[in-house]
């Protein structure tokens, strides 16, 4: 474990907090992508199906259960909490995130370090994380208007993304066998993603005004 | 090496 990883996981952690805290205390969504909710309560099942054989550390196991009983939660919370469904704009959140599930699969099974089911699963878990945030990029660019706590979300999560980018490259240069590849080019991947969004975040925070996205 | 097939990052 590096300060980096450390970061990265803190990051992650307060980002899905920072998602159930909006949720729970002003019960409403709006603004937040069930469908990228949903895409993330999939990267977590089929990244952590080691979660009751592999016993890695405390931590491990911990972050683990905390993942992913928040991204149920959260996915709960927004199709079925009486008032909290009311403010989900399903007419705005309309990416068809199913077509990203097969072939984030098709890859899996085609570029993996194991043909194991496991790690099928797990390299799938990776490429679909890469895109999960696409929905909610997309809804972003409709609705215009972010509020704060949807702004804090992204950006929590695109900083926990460039930390695990700081956690490889130190581990690259610290433990010599450490090598994925593929780890390495989907998280990259993913973390462009955000760059656009990153890049307005600052400008909306350097000129103090409220944070808009082009359409 | 098996350090790849048990992935310690979450």
């Amino acid at each position: 474990m590096n300060i980096f990883r450390l970061a990265g996981d803190m990051t992650h952690l307060a980002s899905v907090l920072v998602l159930l805290l909006k949720i729970h205390t002003i019960k409403s969504c709006a603004g937040i992508s069930l469908k990228t909710q949903e895409l993330y309560a999939l990267v977590f099942a089929t990244r952590y199906l080691d979660l009751f054989t592999d016993y890695i550390s405390l931590y491990n196991t911990l972050m683990k259960l905390i993942f992913l009983v928040s991204s149920f939660s959260i996915v709960w919370y927004i199709r079925h909490h009486k008032i909290v469904r009311r403010s989900y704009d399903k007419d705005q959140d309309t990416f068809r995130h199913y077509f990203l599930v097969l072939p984030c699969f098709l890859l899996a099974l085609v570029i993996n370090e194991k043909f194991t089911v496991k790690e099928i699963m797990w390299t799938f878990s990776l490429y679909l994380e890469a895109v999960a945030i696409l929905p909610q990029l997309v809804l972003l660019q409709r609705t215009r208007n972010i509020d704060n706590l949807t702004g804090q979300y992204v950006f929590l999560l695109g900083a926990y993304r460039s930390l695990y980018i700081l956690n490889w490259i130190y581990r690259y240069f610290t433990e010599p066998h450490y090598v994925h590849w593929i780890t390495w080019i989907s998280g990259l991947v993913q973390t462009l993603l955000y760059a656009d969004f990153f890049y307005y975040y600052f400008q909306s925070w350097k000129n103090n005004v409220k944070l808009e996205l082009p359409a | 090496n098996d350090e790849s097939d048990d992935h310690d990052e979450l």
